[in-house]
């Protein structure tokens, strides 16, 4: 069972999380109860990363348009500094006293506090980039949304040069997505939507064609317009199961069954 | 992007520190 939802931040986390369960479990079974060595060398470096940290993650929140990014990012990045300080105060605290309990409690906080940050950091900027893949996804449904007002060769030219590109996109995007993911079924079901959508984009485009060209003919049109709306409609379920999807981020054990 | 770098060399040195902090707990137990 996937405890990360994507292959990078499993990258980042997966080994300090294992780091910081083992000195909990050493503490909760008493067996820390030795000199602790000196820790301002590799508290020094934690804390050098941490205002590395927070200058970039500062950066990323300036550069930003994403308003929720931008709102949620600095409850991070400050949770982050706050456990680097009380990594340095239970340093200096093992310095005086290498026995010192109340500083092996704070290291043991200070330790799941860079934890919980860097988590909640690198969750807040995933959403961020899933919610660009959402943004180009949009794009497409608003352009489907469209397909049934179309009645010449000229607007359908128009057409089809308007979606090409955000179709391109969300392909390139979606693929790059599933790719990074650790939930199988997730990444399955936005394989098999991508497929679909790949597979209904020349039908629904045929499908216009041909209700463009019956309607300059001035034939029937019901059943080609039926036919036209049915792939569009079939196209935007899919496109709305791939949002869903890319916005999933918990395990859900039904899903498995 | 250099967040996820960032993130990665605090986690680093976070698991660096931790590891020290119990390795040397288990020398002694």
């Amino acid at each position: 069972m996937p405890v990360f939802h994507t292959k990078t931040i499993e990258s980042i986390l997966e080994p300090v999380a294992q780091q910081v369960s083992r000195l909990v479990i050493l503490h909760e079974e008493a067996e820390d109860g030795n000199a602790m060595p000196n820790l301002e060398r590799p508290v020094l470096a934690v804390s050098n990363a941490v205002a590395n940290l927070v200058k970039v993650g500062r950066e990323t929140i300036n550069n930003s348009d994403d308003q929720i990014l931008r709102q949620e990012m600095p409850a991070s990045l400050q949770r982050v500094e706050k456990a680097s300080k009380l990594l340095e105060e239970a340093s200096a605290m093992l310095n005086a006293d290498p026995y010192s309990q109340p500083a092996r409690k704070k290291l043991i906080e200070g330790a799941r506090g860079i934890l919980q940050g860097t988590s909640n950091l690198l969750l807040c900027f995933d959403e961020s980039e899933v919610r660009k893949i959402i943004k180009e996804c949009k794009k497409v449904l608003d352009y489907l949304a469209v397909a049934e007002v179309i009645e010449t060769m000229e607007d359908l030219v128009q057409f089809v040069k308007d979606l090409s590109p955000c179709l391109t996109k969300v392909s390139r995007d979606v693929d790059a997505r599933e790719k990074e993911l650790t939930h199988m079924v997730h990444r399955e079901i936005l394989v098999r939507c991508l497929d679909s959508v790949k597979t209904l984009a020349p039908i629904l485009i045929c499908g216009m064609k041909i209700y463009v060209q019956l309607l300059a003919q001035g034939k029937k049109v019901d059943e080609a317009g039926e036919n036209r709306n049915y792939l569009a409609a079939r196209m935007t379920d899919e496109i709305n199961e791939i949002i869903r999807v890319l916005q999933l981020t918990t395990y859900d054990e039904d899903e498995w069954d | 992007e250099m967040i996820l770098d960032a993130a990665k060399s605090i986690t680093i040195a976070t698991a660096a520190l931790v590891k020290a902090a119990c390795a040397a707990q288990r020398e002694l137990v």
